[in-house]
C-alpha cells in the first residue's frame, strides 16, 4: 500500500525503472570539439538513469545517508526527495589532442566514463 | 553566434523527438559557445585551418593507441607511462632550420616553444626525437661508431651522449635522446611562461673530435614534412584533476590573444597611415 501510495500510480501505468547505468554515446564532432580534439571522435560515456526507491538494492551500493532518505521519502514523499541516482565510479580515457599552443598533447582525462550507477 | 550552427541535425532530431534539454545545460552550453565563437569572426574557418595545420607525429599516435587500448582493456594506462607515472605527454616540433647554403653541416640547433607547458602541472621526463634519413653517402669509418652528442646552446657541457652503428647508421630511424636535465633547472621568462628551449648537435667520428657532416647521416632538415621534424617529447603528471573546460578556456585565451594582437597590428596601420598622411 504505501509503494503505491508513494508514487501515486495509478493502475496500468509504466513504472519507472530503477536507478542503473543506461547508454549515452558522445560524439565530439557534434558537440563542436573536433577542432582540438584528434581522437577519439565519439566515445561511449554512460549515464545513470532510475529511481531510488525503497528498498534500495545492495548492488547500488547507497550511502547510510541515501538509506535513510529513502527511508524518510518512503513513509513521507512531500517531506524528502529519493536519494540521487548518479556514477559511483568513472573510468578514465585516452585523449589526442591540439592545445592553445598547437602542440599535440597526449593525456589521460580521469572520470570520463560511467563504470557504475548507485544512490546517494 | 546565429550562423555557428554547432548542433547537428541528428542532435536537432533527438532534442524534437524526446525530451527538451534542460535549461539550465542548454544555457551554459549556449554560453560556452558563444564564448568560443565570439572570439573570432571567422571562427569556422580558423578552427578547420588550425586542426589541418598540425600534423600529429606517428609517435604521438602510437601513445594513444597504445593507452586507449590498454584502457578498454580494463589496464591502468598510467602504468604504462614508464614508472614516472605520467599522464600528460605534450610534443613539441623543432622551429629550428639549417642553411642550406652551408656545407658541410657541421652542427644543428634545434628550437622548441615550450611556453605552452602548465605549472599546474609536474614535469617528470623529457626526451628528444631526432628523425635521421636513410643516406646513401654513408661511408663506414674505420675508427669505430658514430657519437652523437647534444649540448644545451650556450654551453659546451654534454646534455646526453649516444653512439651510432655505422651499418645502422645507413637505415633510417628516430634517434632518442634523455634531455630531462635541461629541464630540472629551465627558468621561465618575465611571464612566468617556461622560456625557449635551445640544443645543438654535433656529430663526431669515434673517439676522435673530427666533426662529421650531419647531412651525411640523414640529419638536414631542409624541406622535410612536417611528420619527420624532430620532437621535444615532455612527460608530465597532472598535480589535481584535470577538467576539460580547462582546455576549452586556454583555447578561448589564445584565440582571444590572437585576436588582440591583430587588431593592434591594425591599429598600428592606422595612426601610421594617419601620420603619413
Amino acid at each position: 500500500t504505501a509503494l503505491n501510495n508513494r508514487h501515486g500510480k495509478r493502475h496500468g501505468k509504466k513504472t519507472k525503472s530503477r536507478c542503473s547505468k543506461k547508454a549515452l554515446h558522445v560524439n565530439f564532432k557534434e558537440l563542436g570539439w573536433d577542432d582540438w580534439i584528434i581522437a577519439p571522435l565519439d566515445y561511449e560515456a554512460y549515464h545513470c538513469e532510475g529511481v531510488c526507491d525503497f528498498p534500495l538494492r545492495s548492488h547500488l551500493e547507497p550511502t547510510n545517508h541515501a538509506i535513510i532518505q529513502t527511508l524518510m521519502n518512503s513513509m513521507d514523499p512531500n517531506s524528502t526527495p529519493p536519494s540521487c541516482c548518479v556514477p559511483t565510479k568513472l573510468s578514465p580515457i585516452s585523449i589526442l589532442y591540439i592545445d592553445s599552443g598547437n602542440n599535440v598533447v597526449y593525456k589521460q582525462y580521469e572520470d570520463m566514463v560511467v563504470e557504475q550507477c548507485g544512490c546517494r | 553566434f546565429q550562423s555557428a550552427a554547432v548542433i547537428s541535425p541528428s542532435t536537432q532530431r533527438r532534442n524534437k523527438g524526446g525530451r527538451a534539454p534542460h535549461p539550465d545545460a542548454e544555457r551554459s552550453s549556449k554560453l560556452l559557445l558563444r564564448e568560443m565563437f565570439s572570439s573570432s569572426p571567422v571562427t569556422d574557418h580558423l578552427r578547420e585551418d588550425l586542426k589541418y595545420a598540425v600534423v600529429p607525429h606517428d609517435y604521438m599516435i602510437s601513445i594513444y593507441r597504445t593507452y586507449s587500448a590498454a584502457e578498454k582493456l580494463g589496464l591502468n594506462a598510467s602504468f604504462f607511462l614508464s614508472s614516472k607515472s605520467a599522464n600528460t605527454i605534450t610534443s613539441f616540433v623543432d622551429r629550428g632550420a639549417d642553411d642550406p647554403l652551408l656545407s658541410p653541416l657541421r652542427r644543428q640547433r634545434y628550437l622548441f616553444d615550450v611556453s605552452a607547458l602548465s605549472d599546474k602541472e609536474e614535469l617528470v621526463g623529457a626526451e628528444l626525437r631526432i628523425f635521421r634519413k636513410a643516406s646513401k653517402e654513408v661511408q663506414v669509418p674505420a675508427t669505430g661508431p658514430y657519437n652523437l652528442q647534444l649540448y644545451p646552446c650556450r654551453s659546451e657541457r654534454p646534455l646526453h651522449s649516444r653512439s651510432l652503428d655505422p651499418l645502422d647508421s645507413r637505415k633510417p630511424g628516430w634517434e632518442v635522446m634523455d634531455v630531462w636535465d635541461m629541464f630540472k633547472d629551465h627558468p621561465r621568462s618575465a611571464t612566468g611562461k617556461p622560456a625557449p628551449l635551445c640544443f645543438h648537435l654535433k656529430v663526431t667520428l669515434g673517439r676522435s673530435d673530427t666533426e662529421v657532416d650531419l647531412r651525411q647521416l640523414g640529419l638536414d632538415r631542409t624541406g622535410r614534412p612536417q611528420q619527420e621534424k624532430a620532437i621535444l617529447v615532455v612527460y608530465a603528471r597532472s598535480k589535481k584533476r584535470e577538467n576539460l573546460f580547462n582546455e576549452m578556456k586556454e583555447k578561448i585565451k589564445s584565440r582571444g590573444s590572437g585576436k588582440e594582437e591583430e587588431e593592434e597590428d591594425r591599429g598600428l596601420q592606422l595612426k601610421a597611415r594617419r601620420r603619413r598622411r
